[in-house]
């Protein structure tokens, strides 16, 4: 049942975007942080033959179910978390990268994250004045049940305060930010511990860069009403 | 040919720009650099940073010890052009007819130019963004020579003699990292993480290419009932119509070798 072939014609020196027909699962095993439960991962391949020409590529990636919601509390003004219809206890750390000259092995993020999942915790803030983190740090974040909290390149300090002030209207060129910022998207977007995209640190990007991200990032009105019978 | 990916981390050789007279031309043609390198070449960090290339062949000293830090000359004193390097490697190839090549570079800060078999290509700015390049074109049988000058990012800023947050922040005008300049918990990165810094490679497909999938879940009945979505694009390189198969296959491991479909 977790199996299907679809045939596709493709006019010579064109770019489609095809969409499967949605796969049915009943009861399949949910992905959950650190804490909760198991953080189950099934492997999506995909793979495209073309006639007369066998194999032309393929695509793999761990992929976990799950659904994480989030709102801004009225009374507390704390933001709260649900995993898969569970309200869930944040503990994160903060995060920066791995390391400074970016020697960013795969070994040393295994071991950095483990060690954050071994302090009990179950979330990491990716900081906006640090970088967009690497696949392969959310691959063990899949694995060790960490929700990545992965902001844009934003600060305060360097976009609007500071001595001297710094430009609030910063970055300078906003098509270059956003267009970074949707590849990033595209890089990320289908690991299971990725739970927040944050405009920036302690502030809101300039507004048409904020409004740009709003309007990218907003949940598919056909995803809003799931879970109903 | 197979299809999929190689990927390109070894053998890189990197020089300081102003210390090669040569262009990314004759880099790539008539004068690659001699292996094992001979200065100014050096091995080079890819994937990683002009200074941690630096560090790997002992020309400066590890910056987060102790005070070492202070001994490597800032950007904002040497200015960008010392910190403009060029990381060259080879690789091999051997492709059939309906076959095509692609360079990935995952992530570069901040922008570069790229060399290969003497022909030019610009990878614009930007530290968070992939460059991926048709190179078939242009591609030889046997070894290919690939030169990448890579230049640190466009507002590298100065460092204030009392430190501060972001230096003076002009690395917020770029889009980049801008704890380079050094934070209330970090030194400044001298180099401003100038490289090649994320994964390299080489994509070999045929005439159809996927590009970044999308898998969305969608839950019904209390997570008993539960759909997958997904949606992909395909590009068709060639110049006739490409009747494709297009399969998804979802497993998970069970125990050991054992696989449910």
């Amino acid at each position: 049942e977790h199996l299907q072939s679809q045939n596709v014609s493709i006019a010579p020196g064109v770019t489609i975007q095809y969409s499967f027909p949605e796969l049915f699962f009943y009861k399949p095993k949910l992905w959950w942080p650190n804490g909760l439960g198991e953080q189950s991962l099934y492997n999506v391949s995909i793979s495209v033959n073309v006639k007369g020409h066998g194999e032309s590529d393929y695509w793999n990636h761990h992929f976990g179910f799950r659904k994480i919601e989030s709102h801004i509390d009225s009374y507390t003004g704390g933001r709260l978390f649900k995993v898969n219809g569970q309200p869930i206890f944040i503990r994160g750390g903060n995060w920066i990268l791995s390391d400074g000259l970016l020697r960013l092995s795969k070994k040393r993020y295994e071991t950095d994250i483990k060690f954050h999942a071994d302090m009990n915790f179950n979330m990491i803030r990716c900081w906006g004045g640090g970088i967009a983190e690497r696949p392969d740090f959310y691959h063990y974040c899949d694995i060790y049940g960490l929700l990545v909290w992965q902001e844009f390149w934003i600060t305060g300090d360097c976009d609007g305060r500071g001595d001297p002030i710094s430009n609030i209207d910063g970055p300078q060129d906003h098509k270059l930010f956003l267009l970074c910022a949707t590849d990033t998207v595209k890089l990320l977007r289908n690991h299971p511990s990725l739970a927040l995209w944050v405009g920036g640190n302690e502030q809101t990007p300039p507004d048409d860069i904020n409004s740009a991200l709003k309007n990218y990032l907003q949940l598919h009105p056909h995803f809003k009403y799931s879970n109903e019978s | 040919a197979e299809i999929g990916k190689t990927l390109l981390h070894s053998g890189w050789l990197a020089a300081r720009s102003t210390e090669v007279e040569l262009n990314g031309v004759r880099l790539t043609t008539t004068n690659p650099p001699a292996h094992p390198s001979v200065a100014p070449w050096m091995e080079a960090a890819v994937p990683g940073t002009v200074l941690g290339t630096l560090f790997k062949n002992k020309f400066v000293p590890d910056p987060f010890y102790g005070l070492q830090n202070e001994a490597i000359i800032d950007i904002a004193d040497s200015g960008r052009e010392y910190y403009t390097f060029w990381f060259f490697t080879t690789f091999q190839s051997n492709l059939s007819g309906n076959h095509f090549l692609d360079l990935n570079f995952r992530a570069i800060n901040y922008s570069a130019e790229l060399f290969l078999n003497g022909h030019k290509k610009v990878l614009p700015k930007g530290m968070f963004r992939r460059h991926s390049l048709d190179v078939t074109d242009i591609l030889l049988d046997g070894q290919n020579l690939l030169a990448v000058l890579v230049h640190p990012p466009d507002n590298p800023g100065t460092i204030p003699p009392q430190g501060g947050q972001g230096g003076d922040h002009e690395i917020g005008k770029d889009i980049a990292a801008q704890y380079v300049q050094g934070w209330d918990w970090m030194a400044p990165i001298r180099d401003r993480n100038t490289g090649i810094w994320d994964e390299v490679s080489a994509t070999v497909t045929g005439p159809v290419k996927i590009i970044d999938p999308h898998l969305v879940s969608s839950f019904f009945d209390n997570y008993t009932r539960i759909y997958l979505h997904s949606t992909v694009d395909l590009q068709n390189r060639s110049s006739a119509v490409a009747d494709c198969s297009l399969n998804i296959h979802v497993t998970t491991d069970i125990e050991g070798s054992i696989c449910l479909v």
